[in-house]
């Protein structure tokens, strides 16, 4: 099956978004 | 594409956080505690910004990232056969490095980093301690050599080291049975 992976940036991104 | 606001991204796996504070009154497993489980980013940012920073805790205590199912001890039978990539560092870098490295630590581990080879990941441990804490990513076979390496080379460059530091791999089995001094790596990046 396929992997559900996040790079370090995306990652960030998430954490400042409301 | 329209995407929902509200919906939050899956995790790969679901992890759960464990915390341990060392009281002598009590055993071990007494003073290990399993402070929560998540599967979304989102989650995992709600619980990061909720607790403590790992440099404002007291020495002593851990936290542990483990994927659910796996308990953070060598005793577990997805960690016995396993090992760690290990990070000491020097005093001063709490203060400067720690907070960074385990983020970075964590990051690595809920985005699945290592590509295939991340489900060789059991999971990951700060130790907060007066002479110099620890940061390490245990695995689950010390055996499987081109798993090892391709996690330590990731990990290492994650943590933005430079190529002159050396950092080095430990089977928990050598780790249970050795003292400190005579601690070898079966591998080192």
């Amino acid at each position: 099956g396929t992997r559900i992976i996040y790079d370090r940036k995306f990652l960030m991104e998430c954490r400042n978004s409301p | 594409v329209v995407v929902d606001p509200f919906s939050k991204h899956p995790l790969q796996n679901r992890w759960a956080l464990w915390f341990f504070k060392n009281d002598k009154s009590k055993t071990w497993q007494d003073n290990l505690r399993l402070v929560t489980k998540f599967d979304t980013v989102e989650d995992f940012w709600a619980l990061y910004s909720h607790i403590q920073l790992a440099s404002k805790l007291t020495s002593g205590c851990d936290y542990s990232l483990f994927k659910d199912g796996i308990e953070p001890m060598w005793e577990d039978s997805w960690n016995k056969r396993g090992g760690r990539w290990l990070i000491t560092l020097a005093k001063q870098q709490r203060h400067t490095e720690l907070d960074r490295f385990w983020l970075e630590t964590l990051l690595c581990l809920i985005g699945e980093m290592f590509s295939d080879y991340s489900d060789e990941v059991c999971g990951a441990v700060i130790n907060i301690r007066a002479k110099g804490d620890k940061i390490a990513i245990w695995t689950r076979e010390a055996e499987n050599r081109d798993g090892v390496i391709h996690i330590g080379r990731i990990y290492k460059e994650h943590l933005g080291l430079s190529s002159k530091v050396v950092i080095g791999y430990q089977a928990h089995a050598d780790t249970a049975t050795k003292s400190g001094s005579l601690m070898k790596n079966k591998f080192v990046v």
